[in-house]
């Protein structure tokens, strides 16, 4: 995947922190102090579609063959995380117990064109 | 508005770098809350000691050292099962000169949509002579009219023999509790003689009385194969 930069129009991955003290939130959540979330932005040519990141998946050779068979039922292609992981959080319940939990597929790692 | 129903990021770039943040972060807001399953942010008024929770977090991993393998037998999270470890401090209830009462809270959210996996009940004894010192512990759960029924949770006997932590799995009470859609475990300590008897640690922060519990998301339509 892509970082964005400056002055980069294509699909790319845009960081995006959250800072809990920043929201409020530092009293419940015991760990980590804020939250990369990250997004993807960015225009997707057709000519990019599948790359990078989906090149090699089923959902991109069905898609590609679509395309090529049947104009009509061409679909634009979206710049979307490709890659994601988990976050990992140390917080009080609404009872104070102590919570360790991992949600997955919260922090976006990579984007690419479907 | 087409292209918007394809890419969910697309409409952001139209927005003012303000917006962008509010939207975002509301966004990770609601995205926590709904993977945590909470209506709202808990409102925290009475936090762990730091403490209590570092004295717990020491004991846990005194028994279970970096890099050890799952106990034998626990069933291994499969691929987008979330787990969950929770740390649960005691409410001291009524005691006697013979008898504790200690009570765990569960949140809803917590009893309701996963299974326990594996809890111990961690207490801390203050032993004052040598030899054994038997304990009887009963599992109470709440009856609906409010009260509390000693036969409902089941009993067990631990053995005391010097100062320190002592430990007891009580993955299938709260496994049942949770069954029965309890959010309270209550458990009942009590010693044999009055004299020389144990004492329970209570009072003290660092030696507070705590469950340590690893729980999975229960899925609904896991299918086994035989």
């Amino acid at each position: 995947g892509i970082d964005c930069s400056g002055d980069s129009r294509t699909c790319c991955r845009e960081e995006f922190f959250v800072d809990f003290k920043e929201i409020g939130w530092e009293d419940w959540i015991i760990q980590p102090e804020g939250y990369h979330m990250n997004y993807c932005a960015g225009l997707c040519p057709l000519h990019m579609a599948g790359i990078p990141g989906l090149a090699s998946s089923f959902h991109t050779a069905v898609l590609n063959l679509i395309k090529a068979n049947n104009a009509d039922a061409a679909v634009d292609s979206c710049c979307v995380p490709t890659q994601r992981r988990p976050l990992s959080l140390l917080y009080y319940d609404r009872d104070s117990n102590i919570v360790k939990t991992d949600i997955p597929d919260m922090i976006v790692d990579a984007c690419g064109c479907t | 508005a087409a292209k918007a129903v394809w890419c969910p990021a697309c409409g952001l770039a139209a927005l003012t770098p303000t917006t962008r943040r509010d939207v975002l972060v509301a966004l990770a807001k609601q995205s926590i809350l709904s993977k945590l399953h909470l209506p709202d942010r808990p409102n925290i008024t009475q936090p762990t000691s730091r403490g209590a929770l570092l004295t717990a977090l020491r004991r846990i991993h005194a028994q279970q050292p970096v890099g050890t393998a799952p106990s034998p037998g626990l069933p291994h999270p499969g691929v987008g099962e979330q787990e969950y470890e929770i740390l649960s401090f005691a409410e001291t209830g009524s005691s006697t000169s013979r008898s504790v009462h200690l009570d765990f809270h569960f949140t809803r959210e917590l009893a309701g949509s996963t299974e326990i996996l594996q809890a111990t009940l961690y207490l801390f004894w203050a032993v004052p002579s040598p030899g054994m010192h038997p304990i009887t512990i009963r599992f109470v759960h709440p009856d609906p009219t409010g009260g509390t029924t000693p036969e409902g949770g089941g009993e067990t006997r631990l053995e005391v023999q010097r100062d320190g932590w002592a430990t007891l799995d009580v993955g299938q009470t709260i496994q049942n509790l949770f069954k029965q859609g309890g959010q309270r475990l209550s458990v009942e300590l009590e010693v044999m003689e009055e004299q020389g008897s144990p004492l329970l640690a209570v009072h003290n922060d660092s030696h507070r009385p705590f469950v340590a519990a690893r729980a999975r998301a229960r899925t609904p339509h896991r299918v086994q194969r035989r």
